[in-house]
């Protein structure tokens, strides 16, 4: 299966 | 100080109604281009970055940041006093502890005025990265929302691929399987039922519809919906406002087998 990934993965905090 | 006055309050009505299922709490980040807003859902999945600019509202003014942190369920009580014609105004001091709105009727007959308590909430901003997107998918957002919804019967996940054929959007569940193709569509009578596929290079990649129903809630907003795919990349769903104001969405994608 697909696992959900979280968007802090992707965009980093500033 | 803050003082932005809006035609119709529907706009502000709308806007809460389209994010507060995925966020309760959040900051109104008001300078002196407009009043943006960029928060997380609770899972950390979905992003949605608002901002109204300054040419939204008129008049506008707002001197210095001011951060108003809203509860926006708070908020919506409050604009359900509101007519969706009615001018709306919201005000608030430099270091606010209330936000100020008040609702006048076109005829100008009717003046309400409301008092909303603010909250300290200490929220993270993320940088959003600049992205060419491997594709690029307008669409009306009435289409989007029926996609949405027939496909979340099916199943809890699409994937959304788009090649040169055009854009599909398939599931598979317990009860089988389902696949809507789009292909480009020009109307030049009603612009607003245009299907317009960019595409540079292919994308197939897998979201939880039950975001993408979250997000079909700004459908009222505009009446075409944007979707930018790049592989191994959030989703980005806009929906753009008059004057460049937008409503974007971010979406994680599901990975891996």
């Amino acid at each position: 299966d697909r696992s959900q990934k979280s968007i802090l993965g992707f965009f980093q905090k500033k | 100080m803050l003082e932005a006055r809006l035609e119709q309050a529907a706009l502000l009505k709308k806007v809460v109604d389209a994010i507060k299922e995925l966020v309760q709490e959040c900051n109104f980040d008001c300078n002196d281009s407009g009043i943006g807003l960029q928060a997380m859902d609770n899972s950390h999945v979905a992003l949605v970055s608002m901002f109204l600019k300054s040419e939204s509202f008129s008049p506008f003014r707002c001197d210095r940041n001011i951060a108003l942190g809203i509860n926006l369920n708070a908020l919506q009580k409050v604009l359900r006093a509101a007519q969706n014609e009615d001018i709306l105004t919201l005000k608030a001091e430099d270091a606010p502890d209330v936000v100020n709105l008040v609702f006048e009727n076109a005829t100008a007959d009717r003046i309400s005025e409301y008092d909303l308590k603010l909250m300290d909430i200490d929220q993270e901003h993320l940088g959003i990265p600049d992205t060419d997107y491997a594709a690029q998918i307008s669409m009306p957002s009435s289409e989007f929302q029926r996609i949405t919804r027939d496909l979340s019967a099916i199943s809890e996940s699409v994937t959304i691929e788009c090649n040169k054929e055009g854009v599909s959007f398939a599931c598979e569940g317990d009860i089988g399987k389902g696949n809507i193709k789009l292909r480009q569509y020009t109307n030049v009578d009603k612009p607003a039922e245009n299907v317009e596929v960019n595409m540079t290079e292919p994308v197939a990649l897998t979201f939880a519809l039950k975001y993408l129903g979250n997000f079909c809630k700004a459908s009222g907003l505009s009446e075409q919906v944007r979707l930018c795919l790049s592989n191994e990349v959030p989703l980005m769903v806009e929906y753009a406002l008059a004057n460049n104001s937008y409503i974007r969405f971010y979406l994680a994608p599901k990975i891996g087998d």
